[in-house]
């Protein structure tokens, strides 16, 4: 079951750009959420928009997104989501 | 028969920077010594590297989403939903439950009370140097005794006191490495990038006169933050040393199970960036074992030390015999259900979704499979 072997992490950001308040924003503030995904092999992470009244996250809006392989780049600096588009990533991996 | 007690340790802003998870720098042979009587996760995550949320998630077993906590500024039995919490469970089955310093992070998130009475049993205690948390300290020098009034503060049983400056002598400056990869990635996004604004406020930080968001912290303060950093480590790891040593003279070492997590990682220059806010594996990785009397390690015989003290200043620390361990990726999240698994209790069922309406139930695999050893269960002295 590749659900047993996955964790999963978010962060939240007021802005697309770091500003003052980009590492600890207020909730009310928050308007992307970025939602990662780990296996052994990799971590995906794609950074959505965010609505702090209904505490929903649209992943139809996304704002940016990497891509990191563990194999060839285990200290995640080499950002490899901008060649993955178009090639999803299986639906029963999504959060 | 008799149920076991727990230990919960619970570090606030630790990395793997230990030396049972393959550092060679550190100095953390009590911890090590630990974890070579545990099973230990190698590859454990946070649900979110700052440190309400992360605690609020793990304590109660819910996602950040669940608790709709992902700030400081909101109690999540009035905000999301009554959820009770690890400590809570066990003491409504009978367990007494006390709280030492920052388990639930303090103010709003835990309605100024640590959650008590939900969780706890008797008042959770803080000892009063806690205050200067956050006081006027420099970024470098963390850990200077002179700025502490009250070094040490007792209560029977419990020993806390700030971390003092002479462990940086475990670390001198010219051996001081530092991070493999110092940049900012050229391909990061930069909403993924945190800035380390709390870093940046620190006295001495604001001298370097950085530019922000981006501007690198020059290469020689860099080597004194990670020098700080590691003598704390190896302060907390004499900390955890006493507090072992202490199950030994109790000898309850073969009745209580240890935990030991972190609420979440620390970078240490790695992307050019510092403190935790981000989701890259250096702030949400986090160390994790469990010790289980009989289970992870032999029971000690009457008399036996399985947690002696040991001095990180001695010069010639023998190399501890790593433990058990356990490559698969899990979640801190996981954390409520194992514990309530290994102490015998139900493990809570799993979440309907959504789960707002439910006050006990998990959204986190248990662990306990993992601590199904075939060698020890063929071996007839662990089966005694």
């Amino acid at each position: 079951n590749p659900r047993e072997s996955i964790a999963y992490s978010q962060y939240p950001r007021p802005a697309d750009s770091p500003q003052w308040n980009s590492d600890k924003p207020s909730l009310k503030d928050i308007k992307v959420m970025g939602y990662s995904i780990r296996t052994i092999d990799y971590r995906y992470t794609v950074w959505v928009g965010f609505n702090p009244h209904d505490f929903l996250a649209n992943f139809s809006d996304v704002h940016a997104g990497e891509l990191y392989f563990v194999g060839s780049d285990p200290l995640q600096d080499h950002n490899m989501y901008n060649d993955s588009q178009g090639r999803d990533l299986p639906r029963s991996l999504m959060p | 028969t008799a149920p076991l007690n727990v230990l919960l340790i619970i570090v606030d802003d630790l990395r793997p920077s230990l030396g049972c998870y393959g550092d060679k720098l550190v100095r953390s042979p009590n911890i090590d010594q630990l974890a070579s009587h545990s099973l230990l996760f190698q590859n454990a995550f946070a649900q979110q590297a700052v440190c309400a949320p992360s605690r609020v998630s793990f304590l109660t077993g819910r996602r950040p989403d669940t608790t709709r906590l992902y700030d400081f500024h909101s109690y999540w039995r009035v905000h999301a939903g009554n959820f009770s919490t690890i400590p809570q469970y066990f003491k409504e089955n009978g367990y007494v439950t006390m709280s030492v310093g920052k388990v639930f992070h303090p103010g709003i998130s835990s309605n100024y009370s640590d959650d008590s009475p939900y969780s706890w049993s008797i008042p959770p205690y803080h000892p009063s140097s806690e205050k200067y948390e956050n006081a006027k300290v420099r970024m470098r020098d963390p850990a200077s005794p002179s700025l502490v009034p009250l070094l040490k503060e007792r209560q029977p049983g419990v020993f806390v006191c700030f971390s003092p400056k002479e462990f940086q002598k475990l670390y001198p400056l010219e051996n001081m490495t530092l991070a493999p990869d110092p940049q900012v990635p050229a391909g990061l996004p930069s909403v993924a990038y945190n800035p380390w604004m709390d870093i940046r406020q620190r006295e001495d930080v604001q001298a370097l006169n950085l530019s922000v968001p981006y501007g690198p912290i020059p290469v020689d303060f860099q080597r004194k933050i990670r020098q700080s950093y590691f003598a704390s480590v190896s302060y907390l790891d004499t900390q955890v040393g006493h507090l072992l040593s202490a199950l030994d003279d109790f000898q309850l070492a073969n009745s209580t199970i240890v935990a030991f997590v972190s609420d979440h990682g620390w970078a240490l220059g790695e992307h050019g960036e510092w403190a935790k806010y981000s989701n890259f594996d250096v702030t949400t990785r986090v160390p994790l074992m469990f010790y289980v009397p009989g289970k992870t390690a032999p029971l000690p015989e009457a008399g036996e030390k399985l947690f002696p003290y040991i001095d990180p200043f001695d010069s010639v620390l023998e190399l501890t015999e790593p433990g058990r361990q356990v490559t698969d990726l899990v979640e801190l999240l996981s954390l409520s259900p194992t514990l309530s698994g290994l102490a015998g209790l139900q493990v809570p069922p799993r979440c309907p979704i959504p789960s707002f309406h439910v006050e006990r139930c998990r959204e986190g695999q248990s662990l306990v499979k993992h601590f199904r050893f075939q060698d020890l269960e063929e071996d007839p002295y662990f089966r005694g």
